[in-house]
């Protein structure tokens, strides 16, 4: 069988035309662009199914444009969190880590999880010791700050502690 | 978030799907994105699935898997299985989407938000990168 093919997504939600500049919409295809290029390019050299999907998640992980790796949105703490998993169809193999702060790229962690270890999912920094152990990158939590993102993350917390008239009651 | 589900030229298939969560979280929450099955499912005899979206209302679905199961038991395929899972989420009140590649290469982007961030390539040359419903 020759036949391959690779899907992605960066995300779902209620954005329209109206609310996005052609600039921006160009960049986003742009990324996806590069992200479905680099996979495709390893399917077609015969890698495997999981070497193309890290790879394509890998760099949207990189791009300060999806809520993932650099990307992030923040905790109400002011913090990054971030979570991953991956499966595997031949063999129903599969790993994911939840919480983690420092590791630079997610789906490397969730496949180590699933290639490396005797578990599916590891969490907080449980899972980040098992990826230093595993060789991964590991970063700064600040490293995933972006400046939309917390602006986003301020407005919100402002926005729910704006007084309304329920706060005079007693 | 982010995820990627692709077929190679072996006959298998592989999901993956990654997060940063949600915005203002509290009290180490977690999602659909890293539990198998919710946000995250494979299976060569069915499909590989990534998901987006309202986190707990996937959980609550154990989305993925069942569009699997409804591919496996009930002989959809791929696109109508994701279609009838969305239906399934909007009706209980959640928004997103999902992507979703069948053995044998059929695809499916599916959501109920005006946009998803999207985009597909197949050995065949067909191709297609959109954002917003009405592309």
């Amino acid at each position: 069988q020759e036949k391959y093919a690779i899907v992605i997504h960066g995300g779902a939600g209620g954005r329209s035309k109206t609310t996005m500049s052609i600039e921006q919409q160009n960049n986003y295809k742009a990324k996806l662009e590069e992200a479905l290029a680099a996979g495709e390019k390893l399917l077609k050299n015969g890698a495997s199914s999981a070497e193309a999907v890290v790879e394509a998640i890998k760099i949207m992980e990189d791009s300060p444009l999806f809520n993932a790796g650099k990307g992030a949105v923040f905790t109400s703490d002011g913090k990054n969190e971030l979570d991953a998993s991956i499966m595997n169809g031949e063999n129903l193999n599969a790993g994911a880590v939840a919480g983690v702060r420092t590791i630079k790229n997610p789906i490397t962690a969730a496949r180590e999880v699933m290639e490396n270890s005797e578990h599916v999912m590891l969490s907080g920094k449980g899972a980040s010791e098992f990826a230093r152990q595993q060789g991964l990158e590991t970063v700064k939590n600040k490293y995933f700050f972006t400046r939309k993102r917390y602006e986003s993350l301020k407005a919100l917390q402002k926005k729910q502690r704006k007084r309304t008239s329920a706060d005079n009651t007693g | 978030t982010v995820g990627c589900v692709a077929l190679d030229i072996h006959g298998n298939l592989c999901a993956g799907t990654s997060t940063g969560g949600m915005n203002n979280k509290k009290y180490g929450r977690i999602g659909d994105s890293p539990i198998i099955g919710a946000g995250t499912y494979a299976n060569n005899k069915t499909c590989a699935v990534s998901c987006t979206g309202h986190g707990e209302y996937y959980i609550r679905l154990g989305f993925a898997r069942d569009i699997s199961a409804l591919m496996e038991y009930k002989k959809l395929g791929v696109k109508e299985a994701c279609a009838a899972e969305i239906q399934k989420l909007t009706q209980l009140g959640g928004t997103g989407g999902v992507i979703a590649l069948d053995a044998n290469g059929n695809m499916a982007m599916e959501f109920n938000t005006s946009a998803m961030f999207r985009g597909y390539i197949k050995s065949t040359g067909e191709k297609e990168i959109a954002i917003f419903a009405e592309e």
